[in-house]
């Protein structure tokens, strides 16, 4: 009936954990090396104020455009997750629509330098400042202190890629046609997960902690549709004519 | 939903690289 954890072998456990953590460093856009060559260099004040003075639909544009790279990221990293493929092509495509921004989120923290409170953006480090001109001033602190806290459980990027995958394959996403079948794999995942943590030595709280993200995941991502409909309302002609297509699939 | 979601389809239509 779903309720009973499946019965998975460490073997078993062992290869999801490697085909995912490999699968998460082939698609995460930004290897660790290449971001410390980035020597984590900062915006200056006058490249700030730049994009502080930008038309509120150009840095919507900008920003669009960017989640939308980041999200094709997102979706070879789910068609490399064993048994994704495997679903129907309904589910696959529920599972993208209402995850992928999440784990671009949960992403995130790879390029988030917790010191001085920037994310990787547009070649440099950007602190919430730049991105004043969106009119979206509290979706994108909560958005920076979500980073921040991701960042302060200093996940492993093994612990990483498992957690992205659990959030991925959430089993209660409306809409699902076979969602049995994707509560066997978010199991699966999640013995993956524990099955590493473990192994990391971490602390108990740890897992606890990360299932608090998901809640906090899925708010952030309807407060990021509520401004979307809120800037389409203004702007309909920018969305439908400058809005990347697969943004606004995703998210129209 | 696959009909409203072309590009999405397209995509995971793709083989991987």
């Amino acid at each position: 009936n779903g309720d009973s954890p499946p019965t998975v072998s460490m073997a078993e456990l062992d290869h999801l954990v490697q085909i995912i953590s490999k699968s998460h460093l082939e698609t995460c856009q930004y290897l660790r090396e290449e971001l410390q060559q980035m020597s984590w260099q900062n915006f200056l004040q006058d490249e700030v104020e730049r994009y502080q003075s930008k038309p509120r639909e150009v840095m919507w544009q900008l920003c669009a455009v960017k989640i939308t790279e980041a999200i094709q990221y997102v979706v070879e990293f789910a068609k490399r997750i064993d048994g994704f493929m495997d679903l129907c092509q309904n589910d696959q495509i529920v599972l993208l629509k209402a995850g992928s921004l999440e784990v671009v989120f949960v992403r995130m923290c790879r390029v988030f330098d917790s010191q001085n409170n920037t994310v990787y953006f547009d070649g440099k480090f950007a602190g919430p400042d730049v991105f004043k001109a969106l009119g979206c001033d509290d979706l994108i602190t909560s958005v920076f202190d979500f980073a921040k806290s991701m960042c302060s459980l200093h996940l492993t990027e093994d612990e990483l890629a498992l957690f992205s995958a659990f959030v991925l394959l959430s089993a209660d996403r409306s809409w699902l046609q076979e969602k049995l079948q994707v509560e066997k794999l978010q199991q699966k995942i999640q013995l993956a997960l524990q099955h590493v943590l473990q192994k990391n030595q971490r602390e108990d709280g740890v897992l606890n902690k990360l299932r608090c993200k998901v809640s906090a995941l899925r708010s952030l991502c309807s407060r990021h549709t509520e401004k979307l409909s809120a800037f389409r309302a203004i702007y309909p002609d920018i969305v439908r004519t400058h809005f990347p297509p697969l943004y606004k699939e995703l998210f129209g | 939903l696959k009909e409203k979601h072309k590009i999405l389809h397209q995509l995971l239509q793709n083989s991987t690289s």
